[in-house]
């Protein structure tokens, strides 16, 4: 357990017209610019690094993610941007 | 709601055709998607009864859970849907055994709110007799959707995120959004670019402005392409008063059930009263009455003075209560003012004003054996001055941009009564084992949801005007004065309020449904806006997912955005002292129209507004004018007045802020 990296929620937006032709749909795509940038490999039974993918109001995901990898992923084209998760409270 | 719909003159003319919800503007067909803590289905404003069958259109689902079936979603609840993926990421795993796991509302938040924007006629609503009547949403016809994204420890912005993409793609009209955090850039705020997508997409978002006041510059959610919501008050109040042993009647407000009252004003039921502080000029813990500050020994068998901040206001009336006060008098200090909050104690409680809780200290302070007797007058309407502006409403200016003025509107946001969940007490706090089927809150949660029914309301009558228009229609035919026929005020000064409190004014809903004139704005729009912020390209990509969006620059300044309110802002270091802005109106009356500009006076600039007159010959006809302000001298600070439209029968107001 102290090996293991602290993860956050970052909500990436991406681009949804800058989808190579190989992705026959979105998610996949997302899915696998997530996966280029972790720096652990996955192994099966692990939890989906993804949380939610958005497709309708915001193109993207919420990803957990370290914060040497969600600075890798903003690095990749595709990527508008990240949001590191925030709290909001009822008025 | 048993006074806003009267308060907001929907209720006039109930019996006639003429009737804001006759039968062809129902809204059946509009639904709206509230954010926030889900939903109690059992409430009575959740009744579906005379409804039409659910749209074909609609794409929402109720997703079920622990007290949350399909059955109980129906004609007026015809979605509800969970989003917690975000919360669990970042607090652990929800606990279903001590939290409902699904869409059904423990906390009452989400039930107050979603109740308070198309919740069904209820008779004979009230909390403990107070407030008694009809309980009703502000667009009874209305359907709505809970997007639960707020748990025990907050709500998170990822499904937050969610919610509103989902909601947009299930086929809400309008989003009612209670809820807010900090300010930040338009590009890094992503309920900002999520309702900046949903506007795209037709839907009208309305957010609550925040509790910050009456700091200024205390605003959240302020995009252009949100409505911001504050809050004021309606003609309604819970008389209660406090009399002093030395015969000095003190007045307040008070929620405490009638029937169990234990203080009357009678000398034999004269407590003694005590005040924890030392009237010092910042409170203390033990004037705050927090957890573990009070002493038992001082404190039982009297009634507690209680300083107003750092804790929930119910929460120091039981701390009073566990250490054996009998009483409480809940003092206002300067940051509320005069401006009295009530709420459902678990003990005889009184709320006053800064004013008199400063007498009550100084009584204390001065006689040793000081006694008061606390008395519970019920419900009065018909309060003047109404609606004032609450001292807690968030403040202007916009920190984000000065051009756009905000908040946008107020609407009733004070001791509403509404929905409650079945699962806490009026008071919310654990101890309280009471169950009422409508709290009385206050918020701009409270303000938001009001406004949120009124578009949907507007929706319904008019199918196709786009978010913007609704905006406008909602602005330019907001009222600025009370019912005194004096300027709105503000409850934490007394004094007058400004744009900066209360945006374009007050909501007037029937003038709202035929404003006359109004500032529509595009999607586009809004983009070329943001092309005016200095963004980089990057910046701007977040709001052009369409990738065919690019700037095109046809914007002078922020200030030219098509905005309902203006916002007129000379450079610092100003080259010119002349300014000018445009603004084109769309005729949403009758074809022939005719308009004429008044503008009134400032003492730092001349106002011209150019043609002065606006002659329209068909519907949806758009015309153009410029206005133009000249610095006759620099103000230090901004100056306050507005234009207005008149053909005779509509007036088309816009608020003017001049900032040097």
């Amino acid at each position: 357990a102290d090996t293991q990296i602290a993860k956050k929620t970052y909500i990436v937006q991406m681009d949804k017209s800058a989808m190579p032709n190989s992705f026959t749909n979105h998610l996949d795509w997302y899915s696998s610019k997530v996966k280029s940038v972790l720096l652990e490999p996955e192994n099966e039974g692990d939890e989906d690094r993804i949380i939610y993918n958005y497709q309708t109001a915001f193109h993207g995901v919420a990803v957990q993610l370290s914060q040497e990898e969600a600075e890798r992923l903003e690095e990749e084209d595709g990527v508008v941007a990240i949001f590191p998760e925030t709290k909001y409270q009822l008025h | 709601t048993t006074r806003s719909p009267m308060f907001l003159g929907l209720e006039s003319g109930y019996s006639t055709n003429n009737n804001v919800w006759g039968h062809k503007i129902l809204g059946h067909d509009v639904i709206v998607g509230v954010l926030d803590t889900g939903i109690w289905p059992e409430s009575e404003s959740f009744n579906d009864m005379g409804m039409t069958p659910v749209p074909s259109r609609w794409k929402g689902k109720c997703e079920t859970g622990r007290g949350f079936e399909e059955r109980h979603c129906n004609k007026k609840i015809v979605g509800a849907r969970v989003f917690y993926q975000g919360y669990e990421a970042a607090t652990g795993k929800i606990n279903g055994q001590t939290e409902f796991k699904s869409a059904r509302d423990q906390d009452g938040h989400g039930t107050h709110t979603a109740a308070t924007v198309a919740g069904s006629p209820v008779r004979g609503a009230n909390l403990q007799n107070y407030a008694n009547g009809t309980a009703r949403g502000m667009s009874p016809g209305a359907r709505i959707a809970a997007y639960k994204v707020c748990w025990t420890g907050g709500c998170f912005s990822s499904d937050i995120l969610s919610a509103v993409d989902r909601a947009v793609a299930d086929g809400v009209n309008v989003l009612s959004i209670s809820l807010g955090g900090g300010v930040s850039s338009y590009y890094r705020d992503s309920l900002s670019i999520a309702a900046f997508g949903a506007m795209e997409m037709g839907v009208f978002v309305s957010c609550s402005a925040g509790n910050g006041g009456p700091d200024p510059v205390s605003l959240t959610n302020v995009s252009p392409w949100i409505t911001t919501v504050g809050a004021s008050t309606m003609d309604r109040d819970f008389p209660a008063i406090v009399k002093l042993g030395n015969g000095r009647i003190m007045n307040g407000v008070s929620l405490y059930k009638e029937e169990r009252m234990l203080l009357k004003n009678s000398k034999q039921e004269n407590y003694p009263i005590v005040y924890m502080g030392s009237n010092s000029s910042s409170p203390e813990p033990s004037s705050l009455c927090l957890e573990g500050t009070l002493d038992r020994h001082i404190v039982a068998g009297k009634i507690v003075i209680c300083d107003r901040g750092i804790s929930p206001r119910v929460q120091k009336g039981q701390v009073v209560k566990e250490a054996g006060g009998v009483g409480m008098i809940l003092s206002n200090t300067a940051n509320n003012g005069e401006e009295l909050v009530a709420d459902c104690h678990l003990l005889p409680a009184v709320a006053i004003g800064e004013t008199e809780g400063k007498a009550i200290k100084r009584y204390v302070s001065t006689s040793p054996n000081a006694t008061a007797s606390l008395a519970f007058l019920g419900t009065r309407l018909g309060i003047r001055p109404s609606p004032v502006v609450a001292a807690f409403s968030s403040r202007g200016p916009n920190f984000l941009t000065l051009e756009i003025l905000k908040p946008d509107l107020v609407a009733p946001g004070v001791n509403i009564l509404a929905a409650w969940t079945g699962n806490l007490g009026p008071s919310s706090l654990p101890t309280d084992h009471r169950r009422v089927k409508f709290n009385i809150l206050s918020g701009t949660s409270m303000s938001c949801p009001h406004v949120s029914g009124i578009a949907a309301l507007l929706k319904a009558r008019h199918p196709d005007w786009s978010p913007a228009t609704i905006k406008s229609a909602l602005m330019t035919t907001a009222y600025v004065h009370d019912n005194t026929r004096k300027s709105l005020k503000d409850a934490s000064t007394d004094a007058p309020s400004s744009p900066f409190d209360h945006g374009a004014g007050h909501i007037d809903p029937i003038r709202a449904l035929d404003p006359g004139l109004v500032y529509d704005i595009e999607a586009q729009d809004y983009f070329e806006f943001l092309c005016t912020q200095n963004l980089t390209p990057l910046q701007l990509k977040v709001f052009s997912k369409h990738s065919n969006r690019s700037c095109k620059h046809s914007l002078a300044s922020p200030g030219d955005l098509n905005y309902p309110a203006i916002s007129a802002v000379f450079p610092e270091k100003a080259s010119t002292a002349v300014l000018t802005l445009h603004r084109t109106v769309t005729n949403v009356g009758p074809p022939v129209s005719n308009y004429h500009a008044m503008v009134s006076p400032f003492k730092g600039a001349s106002v011209h507004v150019e043609p002065q007159s606006l002659n329209f010959t068909r519907k949806y006809q758009k015309l153009s004018y410029k206005i133009t302000f000249t610095t006759i001298s620099k103000q230090p600070v901004p100056e306050f007045g507005g234009l207005v439209w008149k053909d005779g029968v509509h007036r088309v107001r816009s608020p003017i802020v001049i900032t040097w």
